[in-house]
């Protein structure tokens, strides 16, 4: 069972973190600095087991996304990347001798996009990267680091980017609501995108169980605390929930867009 | 008494949030979009009464900094606003009638540069920008939002951006140590630099008076308590220790830096 998220964001935006408390990994990242001269994407694969599901997970991660000077090119490596994946099926699919069922899929099944807590709205590098992803993959926009907003801004925050998200015209994912199975706690679910998460690598102690927490002078944030965080939402979202209708979608959508672009060329 | 402060820093990192804290006032500043096409510099002056002096402080923040997709503009609006006010004060003090002593001097007298909290380090903007900026004006570095970074995070956080200004001789303002009856204080103040804030336009009930507060599920942040964050430290260096220091120095260093450049052109 294969799949692959990219996380595009701005370096120290908590991606790595968010990643391996997902996943309860340590993903050897060492901290990448913040004057690359052009994005790189790093791309780590592990073999994980997720509820009896063996799971062959790739995390690409966007270093150095909106750090230059010029961001311009800062998406282009994303997209360049994306459509790359896409390419190397479309060869194996037209290969005459092919193994469709054996060929190891890189094709990204979703997009986590990192927005940085300012409180304001989306930068304009947001609504520019997303709507050129829009077509080409699932995007499901997070609100990183979301210890920095309080209870009340936080309202206001997520407003503020689903409105200038859909005055943009950016097509997010979708949690499907046509499966009986799932459709109500996805319509719920849908409700509460960007999702406002924190992470974290260290744990306190409570009671007797070992939580992962952000421990402040002021208090102790408790990841999977859902009046804390959105976390568990998403990792319910991402991990138990609709990890196969995005592979279906980008099958079946992203994909068929984009082969039928290329084969009309 | 006039003194006039330049903050520098992206959309969102609570440029206005802290001016209020520090003065106690309320800028009526209305949020700014993230997406103006380029850095406006809009000032605004206040007449106001700090320890029975009075003073006429101007705040001049930078609207859109760092938002644009291409933000090597961003600092040259910057770089070009400080330029006007010597050039403005150069005219007056050429004059043959002039009143240098009823003039209003708009000299930027220090600038607060607030540095995003990704705990990583400074931005390639960041960088550049101090650098253009350190012959030209007295520059505090900020650390914005501290109360998203915790105590062990903060301390590599420091010497992490202390170093990369030191490698890339970058001069920050330094707290004068040549005058006995403040050089103690300035001494351990350095050392703080820069100075972690966080700044509320809340007020909490604590005993019987309200104190500025950001308030989480998870506990409240008091600004003005010292060991949740440097603003009191800020306070103290900026207008109540150094003010008249970094006058003098805008006239006697800066300025004359600029005058000479400018009448050997
Ligand atoms: N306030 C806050 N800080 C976080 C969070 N997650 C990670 N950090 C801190 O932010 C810094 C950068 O995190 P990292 O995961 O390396 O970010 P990346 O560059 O996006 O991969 C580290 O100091 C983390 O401890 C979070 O949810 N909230
Ligand atoms: N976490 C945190 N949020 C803050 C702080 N100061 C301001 N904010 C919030 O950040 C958002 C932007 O603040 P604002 O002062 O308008 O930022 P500006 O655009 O730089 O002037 C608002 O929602 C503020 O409530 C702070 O010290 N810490």
């Amino acid at each position: 069972f294969i799949f692959n998220i990219l996380c595009i964001g701005e370096t120290g935006l908590g991606k790595s973190t968010l990643m391996d408390s997902l996943f309860n990994t340590s993903f050897e990242s060492t901290p990448s600095p913040h004057n690359l001269p052009a994005v790189k994407l790093k791309a780590h694969t592990y073999e994980l087991q997720e509820s009896s599901v063996r799971l062959k997970l790739t995390i690409v991660d966007t270093v150095g996304y909106g750090d230059q000077v010029n961001k311009e090119d800062s998406f282009k490596s994303v997209v360049d990347y994306i459509d790359a994946q896409f390419e190397a099926y479309l060869q194996e699919e037209l290969k005459i001798k092919r193994s469709l069922h054996t060929y190891h899929d890189t094709r990204t099944h979703v997009c986590l996009y990192f927005i940085c807590p300012t409180g304001h709205g989306l930068k304009s590098i947001d609504l520019v990267c997303m709507k050129k992803l829009d077509t080409k993959c699932n995007i499901i926009p997070i609100i990183a680091k979301a210890d920095t907003i309080s209870k009340t801004e936080l309202q206001k925050f997520k407003s503020k980017i689903i409105s200038e998200l859909q005055s943009n015209g950016v097509n997010i994912y979708q949690f499907p609501i046509d499966d009986e199975s799932v459709a109500d706690v996805n319509t719920q679910m849908n409700a509460h995108v960007p999702f406002a998460v924190v992470g974290s690598t260290d744990f306190v102690r409570v009671g007797n169980k070992m939580m992962r927490s952000r421990q402040y002078p002021w208090g102790t944030v408790q990841v999977e605390n859902e009046s804390h965080c959105d976390f568990v939402k998403l990792r319910e979202m991402l991990i138990r929930t609709n990890m196969e209708d995005m592979r279906e979608k980008t099958h079946n959508r992203h994909y068929e867009l984009y082969r039928k672009k290329r084969l009309e060329q």
